[in-house]
């Protein structure tokens, strides 16, 4: 049943989907799913970004992107960014890229499910080596809907070291598991700064990722380090990741 | 009109009334919040938190309190928390102190509203100096019921350096305005991280408070530094201004 629910999306097959999410905002989820997705682009594969941040999306800024969607054969097709020099590529398709009538649309059907499920199937998505879904902050509709629509997608769940965000996060991956979407593993980010002299400070606390990964069973990822350089790339539109090897995400 | 839907609630008429939102989850309203409560009480003010964070609450956690609310003559009874030598209070209602019972009538009502106007009319808060009202991240249908539900509340909007952060908390001002709610000001938090040998770290970038306090023609308020402490103190229930004097807003 579940694979019947899944046949009509355009994502192909050999598309490894990866869901990020969280259970607080503000833990650096988009940040992280733009910065891992130009660190696979640099290897020279092609990914996809499907915003389903549908209220709160961010990745257009964080990507210098903004222009609305073109549509051929009735299907929209994603805005491109050739990242590096091995002919890698991010597709992106967000609600900040339609145009007033179908954002219109969208309001009026007022659920995240459909507009996700609208960027599943109505979207040319080609031969992807990834398609990475930024989800909405919290749990819910969204992430049973997703599991429904992408059952073979792996859920990533960032947090950061405090403890605030650690519990809503095992929240976050109680409610993927009972819809049975398996969480692939744990990123901790906004980890300890370090300072000019060498000095760490774990502004946030420490231990929430390890804890987190403990307590649902799953690996910790990642360690990203609080780095003024991924703020600021946020803000300017261009990913930390592209200017220098800062974040290790690049491994998972 | 509007007096005659803010008749019903049980705020008595002399207390100042204040919402605090923010455009991106994670910016630190919540803190933001609880700190303010706290050293309002530290002044010997009896100050009421109003959590209306129903799917992501923080407050509790923040305070250290988990417990059921009583009810006296069909009133919801906030629990009380005396804080400081001055005859200061705090006093909570949130999502999270409600028994399973009530939970689950909530949930089948769904409706944010709804359980903002039940905090707000079936609450015996007494005579408050203050009332706080911590507000879900974003826009929409709760601003939107708070402007109706209570118009002479002021709104506080907590944004972080990042012009990210700024970009979305401009939306939520536009918005509460649009429900004739006036905007008292802008509260910056995360700004600069100043490490042990006194250097500063813009780690979020810098400016955002300012260029939302010009954009939305309300005044900056506070700048509260990124303070391991306050992290801290909202991981231990104890919020930070009870240890030290390091946050400004009790300026506000
Ligand atoms: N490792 C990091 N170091 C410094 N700033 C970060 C880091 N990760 C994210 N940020 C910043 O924190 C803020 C929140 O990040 P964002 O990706 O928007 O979070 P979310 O998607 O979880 O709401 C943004 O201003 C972003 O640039
Ligand atoms: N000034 C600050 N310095 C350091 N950490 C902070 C500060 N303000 C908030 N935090 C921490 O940042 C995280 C997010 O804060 P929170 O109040 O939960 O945000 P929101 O209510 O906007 O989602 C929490 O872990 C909190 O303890």
């Amino acid at each position: 049943k579940a694979r019947e629910a899944a046949a009509p999306t355009a994502v192909h097959p050999s598309t490894r989907a990866l869901a990020i999410a969280s259970g607080k905002g503000g833990v650096g989820k988009s940040s992280v799913t733009v910065n891992l997705a130009a660190a696979l682009a640099l290897r020279g594969l092609q990914v996809g970004i499907l915003d389903a941040d549908i209220w709160g999306f961010s990745v257009p800024r964080m990507l210098g992107l903004d222009a609305r969607l073109e549509a051929k054969a009735g299907k929209m097709i994603p805005l491109r960014l050739p990242v590096g020099p091995h002919g890698g590529r991010i597709d992106v398709v967000s609600m900040g890229f339609l145009s007033g009538e179908d954002e219109a649309v969208m309001w009026r059907g007022l659920m995240l499910n459909r507009a996700v499920q609208h960027f599943l199937e109505d979207v040319d998505w080609g031969e992807l080596d990834y398609l990475l879904i930024d989800m909405p902050p919290g749990t819910g509709d969204v992430q049973m809907g997703l599991a429904r629509m992408l059952p073979r997608a792996d859920m990533i769940i960032v947090t950061t070291p405090a403890l605030a965000a650690q519990k809503v996060a095992a929240r976050a991956a109680d409610m993927a598991r009972r819809g049975y979407l398996r969480v692939a593993g744990v990123i901790e980010n906004m980890s300890a700064f370090e300072c000019d002299h060498g000095v760490s400070y774990p502004l946030f606390g420490s231990g929430g990722g390890q804890r987190l990964a403990d307590e649902i069973g799953a690996p910790l990822l990642a360690r990203i380090p609080l780095d003024p350089a991924v703020a600021a790339g946020g803000d300017a539109g261009r990913p930390a990741v592209l200017a220098g090897p800062h974040d290790s995400p690049a491994g998972t």
